[in-house]
C-alpha cells in the first residue's frame, strides 16, 4: 500500500489523530453545518436576515434598519423627555415582551429579573413561565414537589391560562444573575 | 506630511463642529440645511480651495476619528462594552454623515465622476490610514474605527434615493477596490472586521442580488479569493488554533448563506475558488462544489440502477467563468499541449508533463497545483469536445484511447504519491451537479481505476474519493453517484482491494458509506 | 510549516481576535434599546 499521506493509511493516521484532537476534527470531518444557527431549508433568502459570520441566529425585527423618511427619526427631538428603561414600571405584559423578543441579550436576563420580582417562575423544562393563582389551595405538597393550579404564560396567544400542574421544584430556575458590568 | 500651518487646528473645530450639529436636536438626522451652512464655514476656512487641501482635511479628520477611539478604549478600558462603544459611534457616525453629504452634493446631481472621485478619494484615505495605523500600532491596532466607518458610509450611500442609486455600481466597485486592498493578507488584523463587511446583507444582497446582470458577481469572488488565500497557510497547517478556527467557522457561515441564496454564483466562479483552497479543506471545497442551479432537480444518486448516461442534463457544459487556458504556462508547454492533442505525438510530451508540474522541493510546495487544476480541466473539456466532434457521447468506451486519456494515464503513472493526489483531486473537482464536465471526469476516474497497473493507483483514486465523503455534508452528487459505481459495479472488483481491509477502521468506514449509500 | 510572514499574520490575527466586531458595530445607535449580547441559559428562548 501507499505508505506515506498520499494513500488511504495517510488518511487513517489522520483520522486517527483527530479522535485525540479537537482542533484536528474540524478539517479532518468536518462540522454539523446544520448547527451553525441557519436555517438551510428555508423557502425565503437567508441573506436579508443574515446576522454576520459570528451570529448564532439570524437578526430580529428590531436589528434591521429600514429607509424612513426623515421626519420620522424623532428621537434626537424627543429622547430627553423619554423615560429611562425601567423595568420595576413595566406591566408584565411588557416584560414578557422583552423577554420572548430580546433572545440573547442583556434585555432578556433584566425582564427575567423583574419576572422573577413579581413572583413568576421560569421553568426550566416546559421553558414556560408559572406563577401561582392568588388564592388557590394546593392540592398536594410536598419538599420537592407541589400539585395545584397555577397561571402559565402562553407566549402564542399571549395571555395567562390557568392549568394544573405537578411542579417540580427542582425544574424551577432560581433568582437570574446579571454581571455587575452589564448593570 | 507638512501639513500648512493650522491645517490640523481648522480640521479639529471644523469637525467638532460637526459633530455638535450632527447631535444637535433641530438638525435631526437629516442635517440639510445644517450642511449647507457647514460647506459654507470649510469654503471660509480654505478646506476646498484646492484637492490637496480637501484630501488633507480628510486624512486629518480620520486621524482625529481613530485617535479619539482609541483615547476612549484606553480610558475606558474597565467600562461596559456598550458604553464604551456608544461613546465610539458618537464621533465615528458623524465623520460618516458628514463624508457621505460631500459625495451626495459633490458636483451636479447628474454628475457620477465627481461624487464617485470624491468617494475613491475618501475611502483611499481611510484605507492608507489603517494600514499604516496597523503596520505602527501591530497588536494595539484597533478594528473599530475603521470598520464602523466603512460599514455605515457603505449604508448611507445604500439609501434609497435617485442620486445616490444612480452612481450605486461605481459606490460597490469603489468598496470593492477599496476591500481588496485591504485583504487580509494586507491588514491581518483587521481580517474580523473585514469579514464582516463582506458579509454583511445589505454588501450581499448589493453586489449578488440586486445589481442587474450579475455585475457585482465576478468582485465578490474576487474578495471570496482573497479570503480563501489569506486562510490557506493556516488551514494548510490542520491543526487550527482559536483564531484561525474563528475565521474559518465565520467563513464557513458565510458560504452557506450563498449556497442557499445564490448557489449559481458558486457554480460559476467554483474553479477560481478551488484553485486557492488547500486540498485538506475538504467541507469547505465540499460546501462549492455541492451548488447547483436552482431550477434543477437533481436525481437521486441512491436510486437503484441509475443510469447517468442517459440523463439529459450531461448534455450540458456548465459555465466556468475563469479561463483555464491561460492558466496553462509558459506558452511554449501550451503549445506542445495543443500540438500532442491534436496529433497524439511525439511521445516525448508525456515523459516531460512531470517535470512542467514540479516547481520546487519545498515540501508541500513541490508542485505547481493551478497548473495542475488547469491542465486537467483543459484536457478534459478539449476532450469532450472532441468526442462530440466526432457525434459520440463521452462514457467508458468513447473516452479511451485517445491524446486526451494519454495524458491523465500518464499523469496518474508517471507522477509520485504526492503529484497523483494533487492530480486526482483536480480531477474530483469537476465532480459536481449533472453535467457534461461531472459527468466525462466521473468516467475518467473509474476508468483510470479500472485501467490501473498498480494497485497504489486505485487506493489513491479510492482515498480522494473516501476523504470528500467520510466529511459532514454537503456532498457534491457527482461525487456520490461516482463512489457508488465504483463500490457497486462488480467490474472494478472494488472489495477485492487490500486496501480496502487494511485496518478495522478503514473497513467499518467503507462499510458504514456503503451501506449509507446503498 | 508557517512561512514567517504567516507567522506575522497570525500574531496579528491573534491580537484583533481578543477585541472581535460586535454586532452592534454594523448598526444604526440605538440610544434607548442598545444590542447588548448576553450569555444567556441554554433553557431560555434562543431565537
Amino acid at each position: 500500500m501507499v505508505n506515506d499521506q498520499f494513500g488511504i493509511v495517510g488518511l487513517l493516521t489522520f483520522i486517527r489523530a483527530a479522535e485525540t484532537d479537537p482542533n484536528l476534527v474540524s478539517l479532518a470531518l468536518g462540522q454539523d453545518l446544520t448547527a451553525l444557527g441557519l436555517n438551510l431549508n428555508s423557502p425565503d433568502n437567508l441573506y436579508p436576515t443574515f446576522g454576520g459570520p459570528w451570529a448564532e441566529q439570524p437578526c430580529r425585527p428590531q436589528d434591521i434598519d429600514f429607509h424612513v423618511p426623515p421626519e420620522y427619526l424623532v428621537n434626537s427631538a424627543i429622547r430627553d423627555k423619554l423615560a429611562g428603561v425601567k423595568f420595576t414600571r413595566y406591566k408584565d405584559d411588557l416584560l414578557f415582551f422583552m423577554f420572548y423578543n430580546n433572545c440573547g441579550d442583556v434585555f432578556q436576563v433584566l425582564a427575567a429579573v423583574e419576572l422573577y420580582n413579581r413572583e413568576w417562575r421560569y421553568h426550566t423544562e416546559e421553558k414556560v413561565w408559572i406563577t401561582q393563582v392568588p388564592g388557590m389551595v394546593l392540592l398536594e405538597k410536598t419538599s420537592t414537589y407541589e400539585r395545584g393550579t397555577y397561571y402559565f404564560f402562553d407566549v402564542h396567544n399571549w395571555r395567562k391560562v390557568a392549568k394544573e400542574f405537578h411542579l417540580d421544584y427542582s425544574k424551577l430556575e432560581g433568582r437570574p444573575v446579571i454581571q455587575q458590568s452589564m448593570h | 506630511y507638512e501639513d500648512p500651518p493650522g491645517l490640523m487646528e481648522k480640521t479639529d473645530f471644523l469637525l467638532r463642529d460637526w459633530i455638535g450639529i450632527y447631535h444637535s436636536q433641530p438638525s435631526g438626522r437629516d442635517s440639510t440645511k445644517a450642511f449647507s451652512m457647514f460647506v459654507h464655514q470649510m469654503n471660509v476656512h480654505g478646506i476646498l480651495k484646492t484637492d490637496d487641501l480637501i484630501t488633507r482635511f480628510f486624512r486629518l479628520s480620520t486621524q482625529l476619528c481613530v485617535e479619539a477611539v482609541y483615547r476612549n478604549v484606553t480610558e475606558g478600558s474597565a467600562s461596559n462594552q456598550t458604553v464604551l462603544r456608544t461613546k465610539c459611534y458618537h464621533t465615528l457616525d458623524p465623520f460618516v454623515r458628514l463624508i457621505a453629504l460631500l459625495v451626495k452634493h459633490s458636483g451636479d446631481a447628474s454628475n457620477a465622476t465627481t461624487k464617485i472621485h470624491l468617494l475613491n478619494k475618501v475611502l483611499g484615505i481611510v484605507a492608507g490610514c489603517l494600514l499604516q495605523d496597523h503596520e505602527q500600532r501591530a497588536g494595539d491596532f484597533q478594528q473599530l474605527p475603521y470598520h464602523r466607518i466603512f460599514i455605515m458610509l457603505f449604508l448611507e450611500l445604500c439609501s434609497p434615493e435617485p442620486v445616490l442609486e444612480t452612481i450605486n455600481y461605481q459606490v460597490l466597485t469603489a468598496y470593492c477596490h477599496t476591500l481588496h486592498i485591504l485583504r487580509p493578507s494586507k491588514a491581518a488584523g483587521f481580517c474580523y472586521a473585514w469579514l464582516e463587511l463582506i458579509s454583511h446583507r445589505v454588501f450581499i444582497g448589493r453586489m449578488l442580488a440586486i445589481t442587474p446582470q450579475q455585475k457585482g458577481w465576478s468582485m465578490y469572488a474576487q474578495l471570496l479569493i482573497d479570503l480563501f488565500k489569506y486562510l490557506a497557510p493556516f488551514l494548510r497547517n490542520a491543526e487550527l488554533a482559536k483564531p484561525v478556527t474563528m475565521l474559518y467557522k465565520g467563513t464557513l457561515r458565510v458560504l452557506l448563506v450563498l449556497l442557499h441564496d445564490f448557489p449559481e454564483f458558486l457554480c460559476d466562479y467554483h474553479y477560481g475558488f478551488c484553485d486557492v483552497i488547500p486540498p485538506n479543506c475538504i467541507q469547505m471545497r465540499n460546501l462549492i462544489l455541492s451548488a447547483f442551479p436552482r431550477n434543477m432537480r437533481l436525481p437521486d444518486p441512491f436510486t437503484p440502477n441509475l443510469k447517468v448516461d442517459v440523463l439529459q442534463e450531461i448534455t450540458y457544459s456548465p459555465r466556468v467563468i475563469t479561463n483555464f487556458a491561460t492558466l496553462i504556462t509558459p506558452l511554449q508547454f501550451k503549445k506542445d499541449l495543443d500540438s500532442y492533442l491534436k496529433q497524439r505525438a511525439p511521445v516525448t510530451f508525456l515523459s516531460e508533463l512531470r517535470s512542467n508540474l514540479q516547481v520546487s522541493n519545498e515540501p508541500g510546495m513541490r508542485y505547481n497545483i493551478p497548473l495542475m487544476n488547469a491542465l486537467v480541466m483543459y484536457v478534459g473539456t478539449q476532450a469532450i469536445g472532441y468526442i462530440r466532434n466526432k457525434s459520440l457521447t463521452p462514457n467508458m468506451s468513447t473516452i479511451a484511447h485517445s491524446a486526451h486519456m494519454d495524458i491523465f494515464q500518464n499523469l496518474t503513472v508517471d507522477l509520485d504519491t504526492e503529484g497523483r493526489y494533487l492530480f486526482l483531486n483536480a480531477v474530483a473537482n469537476q465532480l459536481r451537479y449533472p453535467n457534461s464536465h461531472t459527468h466525462y471526469f466521473s468516467c475518467t476516474l473509474l476508468y483510470l481505476f479500472a485501467e490501473a497497473n498498480t494497485e497504489a493507483i486505485q487506493e489513491q483514486i479510492t482515498r480522494v474519493l473516501l476523504e470528500r465523503l467520510i466529511v459532514n455534508r454537503p456532498h457534491p452528487w457527482g461525487l456520490l453517484i461516482t463512489f457508488i459505481e465504483l463500490i457497486k459495479n462488480p467490474s472494478y472488483k472494488f472489495w477485492n482491494h487490500e486496501f480496502v481491509h487494511c485496518a478495522p477502521e478503514i473497513e467499518k468506514l467503507f462499510e458504514s458509506v456503503a451501506r449509507s449509500c446503498m | 510549516p508557517l512561512q514567517k510572514e504567516h507567522q506575522a499574520q497570525f500574531q496579528m490575527m491573534e491580537s484583533a481576535f481578543f477585541h472581535m466586531p460586535h454586532p452592534s458595530d454594523s448598526e444604526k445607535l440605538r440610544t434607548y434599546l442598545p444590542r447588548s449580547p448576553y450569555h444567556t441559559p441554554p433553557y431560555y428562548l434562543q431565537s
